[in-house]
């Protein structure tokens, strides 16, 4: 407290500034956490590597705001059951747990090595959980891919809500094109970059819920 | 609205610059590095009840005129915010997602009294 000054707004006594500027930085972190619709900060115990996120913040389009109180996400591929050929690979990914944010708009980010053979055909499946760790898939896409370099591949965003868990697995299947059909068995060079800074990631955008917009759907 | 001076005792703007490194969360909010919170504070006399700070037209200097001279003043006023604008947030979540999203409402442009 400061001796003898008075506050002028509310006539008690004011505060020292250091005492002020405590204040203000837990007011700030109270703002921040509100306004995220967060309880608490984030433990961020593995963070992307700092190349990856360079990499994948300069993919997405700059100043593209989400509408309307959207958000725009990037999450990175963790890559399991990877074959020799890393080209039919398992991409497992964490999303956030979803709030009422409805997505309509979702690509997958890959990058090809420039040494792949010409043209090749990629199927992207979703890959499900289903009894007894015998999963089912679902085509989600199939593209042509001819060039090397990063590839932003459109998803049908009707095929990867839904899970409660937010765990996400895409199962790739991609083979060269020998003229117009597949070759019989997967390449034998490493065709996708499944690594380092040049790692898969999913772009999605989610736009707020209109209210009410449940009760339509039910109704 | 005027920026309050530190003995300012009218309806002003306080403007703090909050760096994130100085809240130790410069590991999860990449940008920006901090922001502006402001806040508004100072005395609201009637006369100057329902002037919009910055926005104040000529109409509603009259009308706190003809307020400051009635006799009869009729409750309080306070130093409020009247202009708020939104802050775009790139962060990192608990598993590692980047999100970009706006907070809305999140900085003070303008103080006014109610």
């Amino acid at each position: 407290r400061r001796a003898g000054s008075e506050c002028p707004a509310c006539g008690g006594p004011t505060l020292a500034p250091q005492a002020e500027r405590a204040v203000v930085l837990e007011l700030a972190k109270q703002q921040i956490l509100e306004g995220l619709h967060l309880t608490s900060r984030p433990r961020i115990t593995h963070p992307p590597p700092p190349a990856a996120l360079t990499t994948a913040l300069r993919r997405l389009q700059p100043g593209s705001v989400a509408p309307g109180n959207g958000e725009e996400i990037v999450s990175f591929a963790t890559v399991t059951d990877s074959s020799p050929a890393a080209c039919s690979s398992m991409l497992t990914f964490h999303l956030p747990t979803p709030r009422s944010h409805h997505l309509y708009r979702a690509r997958l980010w890959l990058h090809v090595f420039p040494t792949s053979p010409g043209t090749l055909n990629l199927k992207i499946f979703r890959w499900s959980p289903r009894r007894r760790h015998r999963g089912s898939r679902t085509l989600l896409g199939e593209h042509q891919l001819s060039l090397p370099g990063w590839q932003a591949l459109t998803l049908p965003p009707s095929g990867l809500r839904g899970e409660r868990s937010g765990v996400l697995k895409l199962q790739l299947d991609c083979r060269p094109l020998k003229g117009n059909r597949t070759a019989a068995g997967p390449p034998r060079q490493r065709l996708l970059d499944m690594a380092g800074h040049q790692r898969p990631f999913l772009e999605l955008k989610m736009r707020a819920n209109e209210p009410g917009a449940g009760r339509a759907r039910r109704r | 609205t005027p920026t309050c001076e530190p003995e300012t005792p009218l309806c002003c703007r306080r403007d703090h610059y909050v760096d994130f490194q100085e809240l130790g969360w410069r590991d999860w909010i990449l940008q920006p590095e901090g922001y502006h919170l402001n806040y508004c504070s100072g005395q609201c006399p009637l006369h100057l009840a329902g002037s919009p700070g910055i926005a104040a037209s000529f109409h509603s200097a009259v009308f706190s005129l003809l307020k400051a001279n009635n006799p009869w003043p009729a409750g309080t006023s306070c130093c409020v915010p009247t202009a708020r604008r939104s802050l775009s947030l790139l962060y990192l979540d608990h598993k590692s997602n980047v999100v970009k999203t706006d907070v809305p409402d999140m900085v003070v442009e303008a103080c006014g009294c109610s």
